[in-house]
């Protein structure tokens, strides 16, 4: 392993990251989670923490970007270089960039990941079978709309499991239009287009108005790209027509001829010979996570290693079941040393039926520390028939549900565990909390109840403390729900006020209250709770949640029990 | 079936990369990635009869250490990789 003059490093652990933008490549959560699992390769081998920002200067910031991308080293089109990343340190240090004249996948070709349908956003599935044909892309077969779709099994005929491809028809990202569909025809700068355009970017990116006219309306979009779109070339983003016409011979397929180099292409109309209009074809991609996680090697401080089954190596290479090499962990550890403790997760208690025993609560005091007992709790209690809960939270990156002494846990892979008695964790808390929060830098965990409030460290509770000596208002009842901003900052809800704490100095910062209605428009201003998840905020009333995205934009309204609890 | 292949080759437009001769790929190559430095006055060709350079580069990628241009080499040139430079000047 090598690492750069000087062992540049992070001189902390708890290391920040933040995603500037997305590729229309892949779904946004596809490109978060690759992402978060890259992080993962380096934190499950070191103390390092990676933390998530969702604005301001993080320590790494990811972007993608194409040839000239700002930096003194540009891109190179499709294939060649796919990605760069800077050293730690401040400013552009620690920065990584990646190439999107690729074509980013998880490795084996597109990765489609469907909305809407009746398949809960699983991926399409190719090839599947649909009335007797098989369809290795996505299709417009059998809809009107002229919506692409796939099956999210190898047989729709059997299983009529589907869900839609992105297409602009569908959604745009990012831009200002809270992912709304491409209008057809718009208009822009007086001239009418009847599909996406890079016309008036410089980037090469495509985007589309999202109502007829953005000369008045200057609402858009980014177009994504339908996996039958082409890469790179001069015609990035159409479709491959078939057949068309090269060298006055006619193909219906990609094909390399016409190229040294053997990649395949084809026209994006029906003559090339007189519209020279082509783009390369869509292949197995390279797979975002195991670049990224490379990158991010670069980005704690690991060089080019000349080992070549290590990550470090500078050549990129498809491994389906990826595990770090021993060069990589000599090398990562060598600057931040090896991971420590146990893993923060302690395992569950197991369930038994001989005695039953009621916790005894422990006496509450400033400090205590609570050892677990083995308790019987009745797993028939269905948290699907509850209308409201008394409180929800993400924890160590598990969506908790609090009611009447009870929680549920639902974790990353959509799973429903529970209930387990919150007595048996938190021993110093009542049955009925109001809301939760944990810290995301001290993992500390804070409850309230009432006008009371805990902050559990691990199995240590400190509390119960008035919610006064927050600086909260003495007239105040409750604390109904709580958004951590990042930098120590947590957003307390209350009706239609909410304030913000400073949770180093446990105060409320000048300037507080203010009114939720202000700054989170659309949500009700009664919300039960409030709390952070994904990097989504969520405002319950009773069995509805209004979820608002980073930029304060009410982007969807659902039911807590089908689409957080997943019944 | 055993007609031979059309080999016309097209120059498309916007294509980023362009047709190389191998020696033009390496003399890009060997800069891009610190083997050779920049600031280095030599011409074209001396990059190529610059084994020291090569031979830098064979050991980073692991291949045999011939230091001359030869097809393993050009076929790891084209290789998709981090654009992080491998030596630093």
């Amino acid at each position: 392993y090598q690492t750069f003059t000087g062992d540049l490093k992070w001189d902390h652990n708890d290391v920040t990251y933040r995603i500037l933008n997305y590729s229309p490549d892949m779904d946004a959560s596809l490109i978060d989670d690759a992402f978060a699992r890259a992080f993962k390769v380096w934190s499950e081998v070191t103390p390092l923490k990676f933390t998530r920002l969702y604005d301001g200067t993080a320590d790494i910031m990811i972007s993608f970007g194409k040839a000239d991308h700002g930096d003194p080293y540009p891109f190179d089109g499709k294939d060649g270089l796919l990605a760069h990343a800077y050293p730690p340190g401040e400013g552009i240090q620690g920065d990584a960039h990646f190439d999107d004249d690729e074509y980013w996948t998880l490795g084996s070709g597109p990765a489609i990941q469907t909305r809407y349908g009746n398949a809960d956003g699983a991926m399409c599935h190719f090839p599947f079978l649909f009335e007797g044909t098989s369809y290795s892309t996505c299709t417009t077969e059998g809809r009107t709309d002229g919506l692409p779709w796939c099956a999210t099994t190898a047989d729709y005929d059997k299983d009529k499991k589907y869900g839609f491809c992105p297409s602009e028809l569908l959604f745009t990202f990012d831009g200002n239009s809270n992912e709304a569909p491409c209008v057809f025809p718009f208009v822009f700068l007086g001239q009418k287009y009847d599909s996406c355009t890079t016309d008036g970017r410089n980037d090469g990116y495509r985007w589309c108005a999202t109502t007829s006219n953005f000369d008045t309306d200057k609402k858009y979009g980014f177009c994504p790209n339908r996996d039958t779109a082409v890469i790179g070339g001069n015609s990035e983003g159409e479709p491959c027509q078939f057949p068309f016409t090269f060298l006055g011979t006619e193909y219906s397929s990609c094909t390399s001829e016409g190229r040294s180099d053997g990649k395949l292409w084809c026209a994006t109309t029906s003559n090339y010979d007189t519209d020279a209009k082509w783009g390369f074809c869509p292949d197995r991609g390279y797979s975002l996570f195991l670049v990224a996680a490379h990158e991010f090697g670069h980005a704690l401080g690991l060089d080019h290693s000349n080992i070549k089954d290590a990550l470090m190596y500078p050549m990129y290479k498809y491994i389906k079941d990826f595990s770090l090499h021993h060069d990589d962990i000599e090398g990562i550890q060598y600057l931040y040393g090896p991971k420590t403790g146990p893993d923060p997760t302690p395992p569950e208690p197991q369930f038994t039926t001989s005695s039953p025993i009621m916790p005894t609560k422990s006496t509450p005091s400033e400090k205590t520390t609570t050892v677990s007992t083995t308790v019987h709790v009745d797993p028939a209690q269905d948290a699907c028939q509850i209308k409201e809960f008394d409180a929800i939270t993400e924890i160590q990156k598990e969506l908790h549900f609090f009611k009447d002494g009870h929680y549920w846990k639902i974790s990353n892979k959509g799973e429903r565990k529970g209930p387990f008695l919150i007595s048996e964790k938190w021993p110093a808390l009542p049955a009925v909390i109001n809301t939760a929060f944990e810290d995301q830098l001290t993992k500390k965990i804070y409850f309230f109840a009432e006008k009371q409030f805990w902050v559990y460290t691990g199995n240590e509770v400190f509390g119960p403390r008035k919610i006064e000596k927050l600086g909260l208002p003495s007239n105040l009842d409750r604390v109904d729900g709580a958004v951590q901003r990042g930098k120590g900052k947590v957003l307390l809800f209350n009706g239609e006020n909410f304030w913000r704490l400073d949770v180093k100095s446990q105060m409320i910062d000048r300037g507080y209250p203010r009114f939720t209605d202000s700054v989170f428009g659309g949500v009700p201003i009664d919300s039960h709770d409030v709390f952070l998840y994904k990097g989504f905020f969520y405002f319950c009333r009773e069995n509805f949640y209004w979820r608002m995205n980073a930029r304060r934009q009410v982007d969807r309204v659902g039911y807590v029990k089908y689409d957080l609890l997943k019944c | 079936w055993c007609l031979p292949l059309k080999s016309v080759y097209v120059t498309f437009p916007g294509d980023v990369i362009k047709n190389m001769t191998n020696t033009q790929l390496a003399d890009e190559y060997l800069k891009r990635y610190g083997y050779i430095d920049v600031l280095q006055k030599s011409g074209l060709q001396a990059v190529v009869s610059n084994s020291k350079a090569l031979k830098k580069l064979q050991r980073q990628l692991g291949l045999k250490e011939t230091g001359s241009l030869d097809q393993t080499t050009v076929d790891a040139m084209k290789q998709p990789r981090c654009g992080v430079p491998d030596i630093r000047n």
